[in-house]
């Protein structure tokens, strides 16, 4: 465990609470894509069947058990909460993420490093949560007015995957790790999906003034 | 790097 791996599992964690915590003090989910929040419990749950076959240690078991169980209650707030799940933005949140579901899935069964049901579950969650952000990314721009707390959410999803990218070029030089390459790609791509926001995230931090996204 | 190694990142 290196600083940025580190730096990175804890930017994620933050993420979470940031969310949690919008929902939970706001009671409200506007501006958060359940989309995206789907597709990420879909992401750990195929990751993370390794929880039950192999044990790394106990930060490993306790990060995992808290991103399985985080993703699902913040998608059962906003389809069930009977106050939270009134300000969900329907009609902005259109975007049709079990195409990415299906993608993934094929390119899973095509692209994977060994032909098992859990290596190909792994490559799939991986090529997943590369893409998981975007139902999230069109809401915001749909509604163009970002809160505080939905643009910290997401920017605190970027710093994680830029973290990771760190990591793995930290444990290259230092332990000579390589890096699955499908890990690498996925997580290259999932990073730049980020470039546009964090740019503007920037602006609106420098200029002291409420994040907007351009339509 | 071997696919049986642990994945030892999340």
């Amino acid at each position: 465990m290196n600083v940025f791996r580190f730096a990175g599992d804890m930017t994620h964690l933050i993420s979470i609470l940031v969310l949690l915590l919008k929902i939970y003090t706001t009671k409200s989910c506007s501006g958060i894509s359940l989309k995206t929040q789907e597709l990420y419990a879909v992401v750990f749950v195929t990751r993370y069947l390794d929880l039950v076959t192999d044990f790394i240690s106990v930060y490993n078991t306790v990060m995992k058990v808290v991103f399985i169980s985080s993703s699902l209650a913040i998608v059962w707030c906003i389809r069930r909460h009977k106050v939270v799940r009134r300000s969900y933005d329907k009609e902005l949140d259109t975007f049709r993420h079990w195409l990415l579901v299906g993608a993934c899935a094929v390119l899973a069964l095509v692209v994977h490093e060994k032909f098992s049901f859990q290596e190909v579950c792994w490559a799939f969650s991986i090529y997943l949560e590369a893409v998981a952000i975007l139902p999230q990314l069109v809401l915001l721009q749909r509604s163009g007015n970002v809160d505080n707390l939905t643009g910290q959410y997401v920017f605190f999803l970027g710093a994680y995957r830029a973290f990771y990218i760190l990591n793995w070029i930290y444990r290259y030089y230092s332990e000579q790790h390589f890096t699955r390459w499908i890990s690498c790609v996925s997580g290259i791509v999932q990073t730049a999906l980020y470039a546009d926001f964090f740019y503007y995230y920037f602006i609106s931090w420098k200029n002291n003034s409420k994040l907007q996204l351009p339509a | 790097s071997s696919s049986s190694e642990l994945k030892d990142e999340l």
